[in-house]
Order: C-alpha cells, then structure tokens, then sequence
C-alpha cells in the first residue's frame, strides 16, 4: 500500500492536488 | 432490456468522460484545423519556446523558479510531466465513475490504474496531434514535432513514437464517444499484473468491451473491421508504454532531473 500511496490518495479523495 | 442496460453504461461513460478530461477530441480538433478566433501560439524553436514560457505555461514552469536556467529539454521533459500527473489525475476520476470500478477492491482499483493510465493517456494524445506537431497548454500552444526531434538525446525520442502511432489510431477516426468507452475498456482490463478479484474485473470488462462493439458497430456502419482494429491497438498501446517507460527509466539514469512522485509510483516495478 505504501508503494502507491498518492494512488490511494486519488482513489480516496475527491480530489487531491498533486503539485511538483 | 440487455440492449437498454448497454445504452445506459455508453451513455453513463461517456458523460464521465465528457466531465473529467479537460480537453477531448472535439474541441482539440476545432483548434487544429483553425476554426477557433485565436489559433494557438507555435513552439517550433528555441525562442518560440521561451516566449510560450513566458506566457502560456508560466505556471507549470515556475518563471521564477529552479528550472528557469535549466536546460530547454529538461524543461519541456518537466512541463510533460505536469501535463501526465493531471491526466492520472483526471483518469483517476474518470475511473472511478465507470459503473462497477469504486466497488472493486482498493488495491485492484489501484493495480488497474498503475497499468492502464499511461496508454488510456498515449490513446487520448492522439486527439491533440496532427503530423505536424502536438496541442499544449491546455490548448493554447502548438509544439511541432520537427522541433521535438531536433533536441538532443534521449529526449528527441521521447515523442517521435507517440506521433506515429497517432497517425495510425487517427487514421480511425474515432469520436469522443468511442474514445471514452475504449479508455473505459484499457482500465478495466482483467490480465493486469497483481490483479486479486480476477474474475470481478472480468466481468466489468467483458460488459464495456461488448458496449463498445455494439457502439462501433452503430456509429460506423462502414467500417464492419473497427472493433477488431481496436482490440489490435491495445497490444500497440501496450508496446509503446513498456518503451516510453524504458526511456523515463534511461533519462532518470542519466540525466539530472526529478520525477513526480506520482508517476515514480506508476513507473515502479511496472514491466
């Protein structure tokens, strides 16, 4: 789970930002 | 009433594809063949380059920020980077309003996403290209494609094979409503790696891949052989994906830049 935790954000969340 | 279900499923991807993806077909080719007021600004040198910098993508450039004195293909590597995790981030919603996909188990919702979004991304591309050069900055620039192979190694080969597989799945000439049920079907594909609830999936997989047939089949009646070249393109996707992940992996190598955490996570042990 930990390796794809910004996916797992993604799911979970409406929307999450993603900034660099 | 199977053929009622079917058209509710079309219509309810569609619309989840219409909502989610900030650009589609419809309105790329509106601008690519200059039927808007303002056509896009063309990036096809160095200086062109700098000056859309300065006004179109200033935002994902950061004009002031730690890639101002780096070099033009690591900028341009970084703005493409920009561009996917939106996508991702896109396709992420998309997915999850495909009928059936948030009641899948987490970790397959993850594991489906992990393979499917770099070519449900390089299939929607193709909407943005022409032969000539490619839609950016949401639309309002134009990259040419001469000057995408003019930088240096590796990053000249970073879109070159995306073009040519545009020319060929354009070629199609799929609309927006074939398009959202074929990228419905590359994320819903049962024979990802790690996959736990198989079965579940295939199921999913099988009622999108029989919406889609019977919608090509009604939305281009003159071209009985479409479904079958579609399934053909998604082993093509799947080829340029393994290649194009192959290169960020030689570029991460090799050159000093970063990559967005997002899409390390995608990348990592992926093929």
């Amino acid at each position: 789970k930990e390796k794809h935790k910004i996916l797992h954000q993604l799911l979970q969340n409406s929307t999450s930002p993603v900034d660099l | 009433p199977q053929l009622a279900d079917q058209k509710t499923l079309a219509k309810q991807i569609y619309e989840a594809y219409l909502k989610n993806f900030n650009m589609n077909k419809a309105k790329a080719r509106t601008i690519l063949t200059g039927k808007t007021s303002t056509p896009p600004f063309v990036i096809h040198d160095m200086e062109t380059l700098q000056l859309a910098e300065q006004t179109l993508v200033a935002k994902m450039v950061g004009s002031a920020g730690a890639l101002k004195d780096r070099e033009a293909e690591v900028r341009i590597f970084h703005c493409c980077q920009c561009t996917s995790v939106e996508t991702v981030t896109e396709l992420t919603e998309f997915a999850k309003s495909v009928p059936g996909f948030s009641s899948l188990d987490l970790n397959d919702q993850v594991t489906l996403l992990k393979y499917g979004v770099y070519e449900a991304l390089f299939a929607m591309l193709a909407s943005s290209m022409n032969k000539d050069g490619l839609l950016v900055a949401y639309g309002s620039g134009f990259i040419t494609r001469e000057f995408l192979k003019s930088l240096r190694r590796p990053f000249s080969d970073m879109m070159e094979p995306k073009f040519q597989f545009a020319m060929k799945f354009n070629a199609l000439e799929l609309d927006d409503s074939d398009l959202a049920l074929f990228v419905a079907a590359i994320i819903c594909c049962g024979d990802r790696p790690g996959l736990v609830n198989v079965a579940h999936i295939e199921r999913m997989q099988e009622s999108i891949v029989q919406v889609l047939q019977h919608h090509l089949l009604a939305n281009h009646p003159d071209d009985t052989f479409l479904f079958p070249k579609l399934l053909q393109k998604l082993a093509d996707l799947r080829q340029l994906v393994t290649e194009h992940a192959q290169l960020v992996q030689e570029i991460k190598k090799t050159e000093d830049t970063s990559l967005h955490p997002l899409l390390q996570e995608i990348y990592r042990d992926m093929y």
